[in-house]
């Protein structure tokens, strides 16, 4: 219950501290406050504020699965993100879920760059009970993808996931080495059109959007995923990367273990903010 | 940059005797929107901003600076300050020296603790490599694969190994193959972790790090002070590793753990490759952060 004649500055100041201590950046918490003001629920800055995150963000099918490049085709997912956001770790995550779905999954290990990657890989398709193409250290990334497609394809496997190597947006020609994935991806199954999941790290402030913007304009993103939300970070730079390029969340990462990935719950997300 | 929104706020002036109190209300907004753009915790960018507006008030603005280029200059002194605070010396005393590296998943600490070992070889020192990480699939394998890059021992212990006793035994093996700078990699662990958190505190009562250096990822947000201080709680920190510096994440996480805890940067990783490690240096981050 608010005090009589409304809620005071300090009650819209809190409102917007909320925000920005969220990770939602200063540019966009002031927008949204603004919008509160001025809207309908304006005696009430936490219910408005909520219904205007809420609005941010982008409009999702109900309940999303990865779709086949054709009949008898496979269904082709591309994990793509800068480093250490936890990319490997849900492609494991995401083999599991889809086997325990019934489906057949391939993995291609096709960070071909860090130390140790593949082996990651592979302990994780060996606890998700699913198989893996990978090529030496070093390999060409493209090649990893190609012949991983290929063997998708000849094994009539529903689902192939491959693992990209961690990147800087900024760097050009590791970016340009992911556009070449993706061409191969898309001159083997023209009618691919693969799903493109950006994975995000829920401790990441205003780079985030910086990040999904140079990957979604190289590849073209479908679908984010939100790791480390069981820490204490809020993940709010999500709004400002969905409503710029209405890119959704699928999922979020709640833990190391591959169980932890659970479909992205829109209000629940916002509610979490004020909790 | 900030001294572009600030030339656009408050004009190209130059010489107008001192800056009026419009003039730096003005000049505050831009300043406190620049920080907080760069991810410095909110709380941080306000004692900061006051400390400015303090010092820009009725500052006398040098005939050869315009009341911008006069607030940025204050901007600028006030960031050095900070980043510039606390023991940046790296120490290497003790009989094996001990080096742990901690922090949040994903952060950097496997890479930069090669990146430490190759660093104390070029010192003239014997690093030992000691794969304290037992729950990343893969992780020892990792260190391992850094470590024969460059010619650099690594010990890791059987499989079921508590981490603790993973540490003891690094610190014997070192001492076997006289090795006499030791270099602990842990696991990624959350500060609300509280068995994880418990056992880095186990760790560091048994092998007493000369130096706990806490990883942080230059693209953290607001979160950076909360995590800082529960790992210090934790364990003795003595300082920060900034990573992934040669991206555009603007890096306000350092200056906002250095504010509040007084812990200085003292490396800072330049790349994914072993020789992409910087000791720190407070112009260049004060640089990134005024854009
Ligand atoms: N707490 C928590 N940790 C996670 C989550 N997802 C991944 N991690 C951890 O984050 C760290 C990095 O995960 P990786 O899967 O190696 O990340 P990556 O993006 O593949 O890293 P690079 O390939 O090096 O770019 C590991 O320690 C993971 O266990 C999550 O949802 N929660
Ligand atoms: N560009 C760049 N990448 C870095 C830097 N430091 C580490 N990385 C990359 O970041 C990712 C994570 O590095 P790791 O060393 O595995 O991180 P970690 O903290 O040991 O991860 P966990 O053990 O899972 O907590 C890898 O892809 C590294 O190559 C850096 O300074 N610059
Ligand atoms: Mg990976
Ligand atoms: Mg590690």
């Amino acid at each position: 219950i608010l005090g009589v004649g409304g809620p005071s500055e300090a009650d819209w100041e809190e409102v917007e501290e909320t925000l920005i201590a969220g990770d939602v950046g200063a540019a966009l918490a002031m927008a949204v406050v603004e919008r509160a003001r001025r809207s309908r629920d304006g005696d009430d800055p936490v219910a408005a504020v909520r219904r205007e995150l809420a609005a941010l963000l982008a409009s999702r099918e109900g309940d999303w699965h990865p779709r086949p490049a054709g009949p008898g085709l496979p269904a082709v997912i591309l994990v793509v993100g800068v480093n250490g956001t936890g990319k490997t770790t849900t492609i494991g995550k995401l083999a599991a879920r889809y086997r325990g779905e019934g489906r057949t999954v391939l993995l291609a290990a096709a960070d071909t760059f860090r130390a140790a990657a593949i082996e990651q890989l592979q302990a994780w398709a060996t606890r998700a009970g699913v198989a893996v193409v990978a090529h030496a250290p070093g390999a060409d990334p493209a090649a990893v993808v190609f012949d991983a497609v290929d063997a998708a394809v000849a094994r009539h496997s529903d689902v192939l996931i491959a693992d990209t190597a961690g990147r800087l947006h900024t760097k050009v020609n590791l970016m340009d080495e992911l556009t070449k994935v993706r061409r191969i991806i898309d001159r083997r199954l023209p009618d691919a059109a693969p799903e493109t999941l950006f994975v995000l790290d829920a401790t990441t402030g205003q780079n985030g959007l910086a990040q999904a913007r140079a990957f979604h304009e190289a590849i073209g993103l479908t679908g984010i995923v939100l790791t480390k939300l069981d820490s204490t970070a809020k993940g709010g730079i999500v709004f400002a990367i969905e409503d710029a390029l209405k890119v959704p969340v699928r999922f979020v990462g709640v833990g190391e273990k591959v169980g932890d990935l659970i479909p992205f719950d829109p209000d629940a997300f916002v509610a979490a903010l004020f909790a | 940059t900030l001294s572009e929104r600030l030339r656009q706020t408050l004009g190209a002036l130059t010489g107008r005797g001192r800056v009026s109190e419009a003039d730096v209300d003005a000049a505050m907004r831009e300043v406190r929107l620049a920080l907080l753009e760069a991810d410095v915790n909110f709380k941080v960018v306000r004692d900061f901003v006051a400390r400015v507006r303090e010092r820009a008030v009725g500052a006398e603005v040098l005939a050869s600076l315009t009341a911008g280029q006069q607030v940025v200059k204050i901007v600028h002194e006030e960031l050095i300050s900070l980043l510039a605070a606390g023991d940046r010396t790296f120490h290497l005393s003790g009989s094996p020296a001990v080096i742990a590296l901690v922090g949040l998943q994903g952060s950097g600490k496997t890479t930069s603790s090669a990146k430490l070992a190759r660093h104390i070889t070029k010192l003239g020192r014997r690093p030992l490599l000691v794969a304290a990480d037992p729950y990343r699939p893969a992780a020892a394998d990792q260190l391992q694969t850094l470590g024969k890059s460059l010619d650099i021992p690594v010990f890791r212990a059987p499989a079921g190994t508590p981490v603790v006793e993973i540490a003891r035994q690094g610190m014997e093996a070192a001492r076997r193959q006289t090795r006499d700078v030791v270099i602990l990699d842990t696991a990624g662990r959350l500060t609300v972790d509280e068995a994880l958190m418990a056992e880095i505190a186990a760790v560091a009562s048994a092998v007493k790090p000369i130096e706990t250096l806490l990883v942080v990822d230059a693209m953290t947000g607001q979160e950076s002070v909360t995590v800082a201080q529960a790992f210090a709680a934790a364990v003795p920190v003595t300082g920060l590793v900034l990573t992934k510096i040669d991206g555009d994440a603007r890096g306000g996480a350092a200056l906002s753990i250095s504010a509040v805890t007084g812990l200085p940067v003292k490396f800072m990783g330049t790349g994914e490759k072993t020789d992409a490690l910087e000791v720190f240096h407070p112009d260049r981050l004060a640089g990134r952060m005024l854009g």
